[in-house]
């Protein structure tokens, strides 16, 4: 009943907010002195950020779909402490990948849901109803180009003289 | 600071993108 399915393949973003609790989100969101976040389960959040802190902004880096999916493939299925051969299971697998553990789902089903969330990302910020305002909160960046980090770092503090010495991330 | 948000999912750089914001001196959950 949650979790990515066909067609869209989009993780179950208003379920994970549901199941996070709205009002402890914004709270956080609002009193904690968050300055940057990343991973799970940050980026499944990202209308609801965007609605909260009209302030924030956001970072995308967009991998190739299967690249990504047989990479995190092999990491959550490899015989590592972390992950423990596939046996690692996680409420947000199930909500973003539909399967509670990595080892469950599959490479093209991984792949699926990279692309699906790209896309729901894309079209919030970039897509055809998006303003300039909210297209500028947006910033799309290859993280293997040469000035990586100095765009980051330009895009996190404004043009501060600082950005200069950073170059690649 | 406003907040900054990386929206990739896992195994997308994320700890990348933390060391790197952290290295700028802000508050990065991960």
């Amino acid at each position: 009943t949650a979790g990515a399915r066909p067609p869209y393949w989009r993780p179950d973003y208003r379920r994970i907010l549901q199941e996070l609790g709205e009002e402890r989100m914004h709270s956080l969101l609002m009193h904690a002195g968050l300055q940057a976040a990343a991973d799970e389960a940050w980026p499944l959040m990202f209308e609801f950020i965007a609605k909260t802190r009209s302030d924030a902004r956001f970072v995308i880096w967009l991998r190739d779909a299967n690249d990504w999916a047989r990479s995190a493939w092999n990491f959550f299925t490899a015989p590592n402490t972390w992950s423990r051969g596939g046996a690692y299971a996680n409420r947000f697998f199930l909500l973003s990948y539909g399967s509670c553990r990595i080892a469950d789902s599959n490479p093209k089903t991984l792949a699926k849901v990279y692309r699906a969330h790209t896309k729901a990302v894309l079209e919030y910020f970039h897509g055809p109803t998006a303003s300039a305002a909210l297209r500028n909160r947006l910033l799309v960046l290859d993280f293997t180009e040469q000035l990586a980090g100095r765009k980051l770092c330009q895009f996190a503090l404004g043009n501060h003289a600082d950005c200069s010495k950073h170059t690649a991330l | 600071v406003p907040p900054i948000i990386y929206l990739g999912l896992q195994k997308t750089a994320t700890s990348a993108f933390a060391n790197f914001t952290s290295l700028l001196g802000l508050v990065t959950v991960h």
